[in-house]
């Protein structure tokens, strides 16, 4: 199995968008993706329609109760979308980094969670909250690749500046290589601004920055309403066409990886 | 002095854009404006061209070493514009939870601080991150009103549901009132989810939004990139317009309150 985290302490980005849209891509190519909503916000989850005020057992109940294959297990539900399954987040884990406070241990929760149903699924995508936090530290550790989704807006990139700093300083603590790819989101090629921060970040990050961009897309927020991925509804829409170039440039690095 | 925070622990949906903007309108009417950036990720003291990283003192500061009125004044910092100043954020404070962890009587600290300066400014504005924790449970305390900018479009609907239940669940615990009001932004009359979510939104909350939208405009994008409230650089661009319509609601309301 080969986990994505999907991250970035700005928020609205479009995290949640890229790992529905990327898992919906592989759904329908036969292959079986487990999501994982790490948000205590828990947008994912209402996506596929579940509540995460009362949705349990959950990410949350694995850090309180244990995460052996039978809990984890216990805890994945359906998204409607054959071949792609799903973690839960509740509105709980909004309460892990006061519980946990300086306790250590459990910044490898998720990445045992996930090897105990590894063999089940092709791959995995863990979304973040718009924070760093223990849920953070837990998703770099658990994943093979760091996937960021930056907005084309100045302010943006002085922010993914920091978070990257900070992410490294997380993995040099564990001597392990911080392994990610900026994803540039809602670009808008008719404005000057959009235009001119792509440039910047390829001038600044290289190859670190898919040479894609997912474009600016309405129908994003319309499949919303109808609780499945863009990819899967409208496959040929601009925003799908480009999540799967983004897809395409993923699993060629994994070949390689 | 007047009090608004700025919240709603989605990302991405106008709260940095809403404070900075109406702070700008108050600016150029000659009033002094105090705003204080209480998120970690720094979104509006990166605006103002200050470093999160290395800005110090900082609202995070008054946490640490306290928060009595030469520390509180010690920590502003001028934004540029007449009248407008800031309180800056530190990433330092993302480790706030956990470090505070259990422990009681925290939340009372930012309303003090602002209490040491309340005769110099006449209104301030809360800019929240998109988290429910101590940061969130201060802001609440610290207010006079909550404003909570609501993107239209579905998962936002659901979201703040949850949402406000929680708010009214830590405001019950103080016995004190939830006064907030809902401003739906990045409105876009052409997208049909957009202006049925305008629709849903007023059945279920009725006098809690505010009648007006705040229109999809790409401008604030640009805007940021100067430094400068879109009200203060171009005062009759659409979304400035729509700002100060709000203003002046929020103005009304203050009269009567
Ligand atoms: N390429 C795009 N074009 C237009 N709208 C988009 C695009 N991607 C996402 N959106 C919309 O932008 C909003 C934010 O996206 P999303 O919720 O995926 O961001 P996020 O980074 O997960 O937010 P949060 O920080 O709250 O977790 C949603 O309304 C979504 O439908
Ligand atoms: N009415 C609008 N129309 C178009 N773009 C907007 C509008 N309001 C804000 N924006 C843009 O949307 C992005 C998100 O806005 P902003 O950073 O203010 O949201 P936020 O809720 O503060 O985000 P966070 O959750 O990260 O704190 C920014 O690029 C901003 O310029
Ligand atoms: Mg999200
Ligand atoms: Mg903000």
């Amino acid at each position: 199995m080969k986990t994505w985290a999907v991250a970035n302490q700005k928020g609205g980005v479009g995290k949640t968008t890229t790992a529905v849209s990327l898992a919906g891509l592989l759904a329908l190519q036969g292959r079986r993706t487990l999501l994982v909503d790490m948000d205590p916000h828990g947008s994912m989850t209402a996506y596929f329609g579940y509540d995460p005020e009362s949705v349990n057992p959950s990410v949350y109940s694995l850090f309180e109760q244990g995460a052996d294959a039978d809990q984890v297990r216990g805890a994945i539900l359906p998204t409607g979308v054959e071949g792609m399954d799903l973690l839960p987040a509740s509105t709980a884990l909004a309460t892990l980094d006061r519980q946990l406070g300086a306790r250590s241990g459990m910044g490898l929760l998720i990445r045992n969670a996930l090897s105990r149903v590894a063999d089940e699924y092709d791959s995995s995508f863990l979304d973040c909250p718009p924070m760093l936090g223990v849920l953070m530290v837990n998703a770099l550790a658990a994943c093979d690749q760091l996937l960021v989704p930056v907005q084309t807006e100045y302010l943006a990139l002085k922010g993914l500046e920091r978070m990257l700093h900070t992410l490294h300083m997380i993995q040099r603590s564990r001597s392990q290589e911080l392994a990610y790819l900026v994803v540039p989101t809602m670009y808008d090629q008719r404005t000057r601004a959009s235009v001119d921060c792509l440039g910047e970040l390829r001038r600044r990050y290289g190859d670190n920055v898919w040479s894609g961009a997912i474009p600016e897309d309405t129908q994003f927020r319309d499949a919303s309403k109808r609780g499945k991925p863009l990819t899967v509804l409208h496959p040929w829409e601009r925003g799908s066409q480009a999540y799967r170039k983004l897809l395409d440039a993923l699993l060629d690095e994994t070949a390689t990886a």
